[in-house]
């Protein structure tokens, strides 16, 4: 199963994770 | 070997030269070749099909839905007390389940299906202090932002983004209202109030009046119109329907306070002046904002249930039902527009940047999409055949909440799953 998140944000949104990263909910995926 | 391999002499033969020119000539063919092959419809949309080498060619000639089912029902079977504990330890040693942040004891799961939704202990996975957090426990995929309206799948292969959230058209049919349980608003009194960015709601502004449909079903549709390409209007089956309810999560098990409180939670956060009666999901973004994307690839071995990325709320649910590929990374390298032909639901909402979207994909293990606030939703059921690719049924939460014109939901908070089968 997969999830695709699609979102508007600032241009200045940051990401702060990598490709294939393991994550868990709650954590942070990137912020403005 | 070791010998013939260091003493055999190397013989260079000159290749023909009618060999190294239709060499070339492919080569520049390639090369020729438009990047992207689109088939676009009457309307200019584009139709997805099946593209990919030949193993997706075998595996769409399976009949994946029906496998779904059966794996399914397979996981349903009850397994003895005994049985439990090591035939779940086996499984999470196999799969790599942390057993250390279950909710229950082994024993308590009454099928590997049962064990597969399960829930952590409180307090497992405490949320970021961040605008966006993840929604589930899996494998980063692939992120980055939107350019030209096409998703990234992986790199240099992109699918259509209005594909895979769909379109409104202007002959589509109204959508279906989800109604929402009826409230006691004798509950609060006056006292009960919401100060958001310095406006007073009372409970029932923020809840929205007490629907005459108390049991969550949504009102029936009528038949789509013929000619629709793009948007059903029907409703599943409500066959099964008290066994969708999550129990200790939903609106519905809550108290009206609390749902009340959250709420007023989300409109504080998304600053309610500018999103009230703002209707209207739409990707357009303002300026100085672009669209971002990300996947989040959930292993057989991950927590299976998501939760909310951020504070936003979703106005309408789209529903469609399409093939069950695996969704593991090495199909999402072979098969184009995968996440558009597989079976998904695509939340869409806003929050307070804009735009803002949640799409849970299924796949042949795992076809089952369960959205706590959204009884009528039901997934991997009936016929391909009666929903082309691209149709969808679509269903408005507006009923949920009159200010915020949907279903709030807080960051972290609880909003679903995927089940086997």
């Amino acid at each position: 199963s997969t999830i695709v998140l699609i979102f508007e944000a600032p241009q200045d949104f940051q990401f702060s994770i990598t490709e294939g990263q393991k994550v868990q909910v709650g954590q942070e995926l990137g912020d403005v | 070997l070791a010998r013939a391999w260091a003493e055999t002499p190397t013989k260079w033969y000159p290749l023909p030269i009618a060999v190294g020119a239709l060499l070339l000539m492919f080569m520049q063919y390639r090369k020729r070749l438009p990047p992207r092959e689109v088939h676009v419809d009457e309307e200019g949309r584009e139709v997805v099909r099946l593209k990919g080498p030949w193993q997706v060619h075998v595996l769409g000639a399976l009949p994946l839905r029906n496998l779904s089912r059966v794996w399914g029902y397979l996981n349903s079977v009850e397994l003895p007390v005994w049985f439990r504990p090591t035939g779940l330890r086996v499984y999470s040693w196999i799969f790599g389940c942390n057993l250390d942040e279950i909710e229950h004891d082994l024993k308590s799961y009454k099928s590997l299906g049962d064990f597969f939704y399960r829930r952590l202990k409180a307090g497992a996975r405490p949320p970021a202090d961040s605008v966006l957090v993840s929604p589930a426990d899996g494998t980063i995929l692939h992120f980055g932002t939107i350019k030209n309206r096409r998703v990234e799948q992986v790199k240099g292969s992109t699918y259509s983004l209005d594909a895979l959230l769909g379109v409104e058209t202007s002959s589509s049919p109204p959508s279906t209202p989800v109604h929402f349980p009826e409230r006691d608003m004798a509950e609060l009194n006056d006292r009960h109030f919401a100060d958001i960015n310095g406006i007073e709601y009372s409970v029932q502004e923020l809840l929205g009046a007490s629907t005459p449909s108390s049991n969550g079903s949504a009102t029936p549709a009528r038949d789509a119109p013929a000619g629709i390409p793009l948007k059903e209007n029907a409703v599943d089956s409500p066959k099964k329907h008290g066994e969708l309810v999550d129990a200790s999560v939903s609106d519905e098990q809550s108290t009206t306070a609390e749902v009340a409180a959250r709420h007023a939670s989300v409109a504080a956060e998304m600053g309610v002046r500018a999103s009230a009666k703002r209707r209207g999901s739409g990707t357009e973004v303002k300026p100085g904002n672009e669209l971002f994307f990300t996947v989040i690839y959930l292993a057989p071995g991950d927590y299976h249930r998501f939760h909310s990325p951020t504070a936003w709320v979703v106005e309408k649910r789209r529903h469609f039902v399409g093939d069950l590929f695996s969704v593991s990374p090495w199909m999402a390298r072979r098969l184009e527009n995968l996440f558009v032909l597989n079976e998904r639901v695509a939340l869409l909402g806003r929050w307070k940047y804009g735009f803002f979207s949640m799409v849970p994909v299924g796949a042949t293990n795992v076809g089952s999409i369960r959205i706590n606030f959204d009884q009528d939703l039901r997934t991997n059921v009936g016929s391909r055949r009666n929903h082309p690719t691209g149709t969808y049924t679509e269903a408005v939460y507006s009923a949920a909440s009159p200010i915020l014109d949907g279903q709030p939901l807080t960051k972290a908070q609880e909003m679903g799953g995927f089940c086997l089968g």
